[in-house]
């Protein structure tokens, strides 16, 4: 038996409006201590990892581990019915064929109830090694996502340079070539700071198609999080408050 | 010209 109640719903449409244009069918890994997602984009250059930890929940209870095989096409249809002020509840028990969702207003007394059906999917899981990255550049999450939206008119590409002074997103097309420097920033308004964590400089290029999908969730978080290491894929994080954290992660344009 | 990488190339299977 599992069932698992949010109080801020919000949090979990947000969480299925960032991934539900990246991911298809993933399987949700659910067990005592919480919740997780791992999923590759169709054409396997991005990797979604999910972690919900129960204690981010109101009431969080799962005998045993589970996996729900979820169409998120379909869950995030289903997450439509949800206002932004409505509790979230979602329950399955052993060898559920469906995931039970409700969404509750105690205030208009509005209960909406879901019965999702359940798919096999056998995916493979696959194992991310622990990376000391090198660079670690802490954004705010809407300049990064303005960045990122602005640049990907230029060029598909972004190269991305990092040093102990700034990092670096420059472009080069048939438009011209640029790019745009963030020093350290440690402006008193907290959310505008950037912050720079260099022990390597690190030089790297990706498609930036990826980088505006990810930045879907950069309604999650007023930071983001990007940690590079040369030759290992680029991670892009959002800290979910009291919750988790979710984590893309891109693999680079190499020389062939 | 870079090419894109397969995000599987560093992740390994278990």
């Amino acid at each position: 038996m599992f069932e698992a109640k949010l109080t801020e719903g919000l949090i979990l449409k947000k969480i299925v409006e960032s991934i539900k244009d990246i991911v298809t069918d993933v399987n949700i890994d659910i067990s005592p201590s919480g919740i997780s997602l791992q999923a590759m984009d169709s054409s396997h250059v991005a990797l979604v990892s999910l972690n919900l930890s129960m204690d981010g929940f109101e009431h969080y209870r799962a005998d045993t581990n589970m996996v729900l095989g979820v169409s998120i096409a379909n869950l995030a249809k289903v997450m439509k019915l949800a206002d932004n002020n409505d509790q979230i509840t979602l329950q399955a028990d052993q060898e559920a064929t469906h995931l039970k969702i409700i969404f509750e207003n105690p205030k208009t007394e509005r209960t909406t109830e879901f019965n999702l059906n359940l798919i096999t999917i056998d995916s493979e899981h696959l194992a991310i090694p622990e990376t000391e990255y090198s660079s670690v550049v802490t954004i705010n999450s809407g300049e990064f996502s303005k960045i990122c939206k602005e640049l990907f008119s230029l060029s598909e590409t972004v190269q991305i340079t990092t040093n102990t002074d700034y990092v670096q997103f420059s472009v080069e097309g048939e438009v011209g070539s640029g790019q745009v420097r963030l020093g350290h920033n440690d402006s008193e308004k907290k959310e505008d700071q950037t912050i720079l964590e260099v022990s390597e400089s690190v030089q790297q290029q990706f498609a930036i198609r990826y980088l505006n999908m990810f930045n879907k969730a950069s309604t999650l978080s007023s930071f983001t999080r990007l940690c590079l290491h040369q030759e290992q894929p680029l991670v892009v994080e959002f800290k979910i408050d009291n919750l988790g954290v979710l984590k893309y992660f891109l693999a680079p344009k190499i020389s062939d | 010209l870079k090419l894109q990488a397969d995000i599987r190339k560093f992740f390994f299977k278990p």
